[in-house]
């Protein structure tokens, strides 16, 4: 299930929206031991200018994203704006059971997005 | 005029994700005859953030299981397999034989094992039943494991001394019974003994299985390796 956005086509600002991954939707409930689901979450949202500043306080931080949101807001080009994606990722583990009966515990790197950001 | 070079099929969307997945093909589904080890749920809610974050008195706050280690165990590896044992043959001793007490046979099936995956851990796990198990007292045996093909040369590898079998008989296989540097085989078939070290009753062998660790270098950083 996603968290609807609001706000517009890109739903506001880029950030991290909910997404819950269930392994009964994707069929995989019968092999799958646990978890039942978990939550992938997914980056939506603009990336023009405010956005892609350090927050209030935040050190000065001129990178590629934002000389690229300060050049679409001066003269929107076909470079476009930066994208929303994510930053920071983190693991699950799964418990399943092989085709050989074997109860499996695999870890699976880089499934969860935890944070979001304009590259 | 150059043939156009044949593009390779893309490969069945079902097909990458059994590869993303570290699958050979489409699991079955769950075994009928297949429960959970209490081991693998254990190590399953040790290692999932996101269980560990809905009861964080497992994982002290802040920690989060390193990606290629397995805590519990004290050993690196992104991949933890209970293989059941199978075709338990238990070869009576000839009358004549000195020792009299029954040896088996186990054959553990790792054929669901990639090859580039680095072995790290291989515990043996023994449940024995009968008249040794269900003695009060402690007696005092000695197990000894070797895979079949080293059978008759030379005393058994790997040999412990097992001082009761109420509790599950552990023994661990790298380093002794299989070397430590040796890569996964297709299969693993073990002869063991139990023999008491009185005149006491021999063990009836009730169930077998096998915790293998293993890490694949192919993502997990190389320094995490297992120690040689």
């Amino acid at each position: 299930e996603a968290q609807p956005s609001v706000g517009g086509s890109h739903g506001g600002s880029c950030r991290a929206r909910r997404l819950y991954v269930s392994f009964r939707e994707v069929g995989w409930h019968h092999w799958v031991i646990a978890p039942r689901g978990f939550l992938a979450n997914y980056c939506q949202g603009q990336c023009s200018l405010p956005a892609t500043l350090p927050g209030p306080g935040g050190p000065p931080a001129l990178n590629h994203a934002v000389l690229r949101a300060l050049m679409h807001s001066a003269a929107p080009g076909p470079a476009g704006l930066p994208c929303c994606v994510p930053a920071r990722l983190s693991p699950i583990s799964v418990l399943f059971f092989d085709n050989s009966d074997n109860v499996v515990l695999r870890h699976y790197e880089d499934m969860v997005v935890d944070e979001c950001g304009c590259r | 005029p150059p043939v156009p070079a044949r593009r390779p099929a893309a490969p069945r969307p079902a097909a990458s994700l059994l590869q993303a997945l570290g699958l050979h093909d489409s699991p079955r589904g769950a075994p009928k005859s297949r429960s959970v080890p209490p081991i693998m749920w254990r190590l399953f809610r040790r290692r999932d953030p996101q269980e560990a974050r809905l009861s964080p008195r497992r994982t002290p706050p802040g920690a989060t299981p390193r990606p290629c280690h397995v805590e519990e165990l004290g050993v690196a590896g992104n991949i933890v397999r209970h293989v059941p044992g199978r075709g338990v043959r238990a070869r009576t001793a000839e009358p004549s034989a000195p020792e009299r007490c029954p040896t088996w046979t186990l054959l553990f099936d790792l054929s669901s094992v990639e090859p580039a995956e680095l072995p790290s851990r291989a515990r043996l796990e023994l449940r024995f039943a009968g008249e040794g198990a269900a003695a009060e007292t402690d007696g005092s045996w000695e197990l000894s494991v070797a895979q079949a093909g080293d059978v008759g040369a030379g005393p058994a590898p790997l040999r412990q001394a097992v001082a009761s079998l109420r509790a599950p008989v552990r023994a661990e296989l790298l380093g002794a019974a299989w070397a430590h540097n040796a890569s996964v085989p297709r299969s693993l078939r073990l002869v063991l003994a139990l023999r008491p070290r009185a005149a006491g009753p021999c063990g009836h062998l009730a169930e077998a299985s096998l915790l293998l660790v293993t890490l694949d270098p192919r993502l997990c950083h190389p320094l995490a390796r297992p120690r040689r």
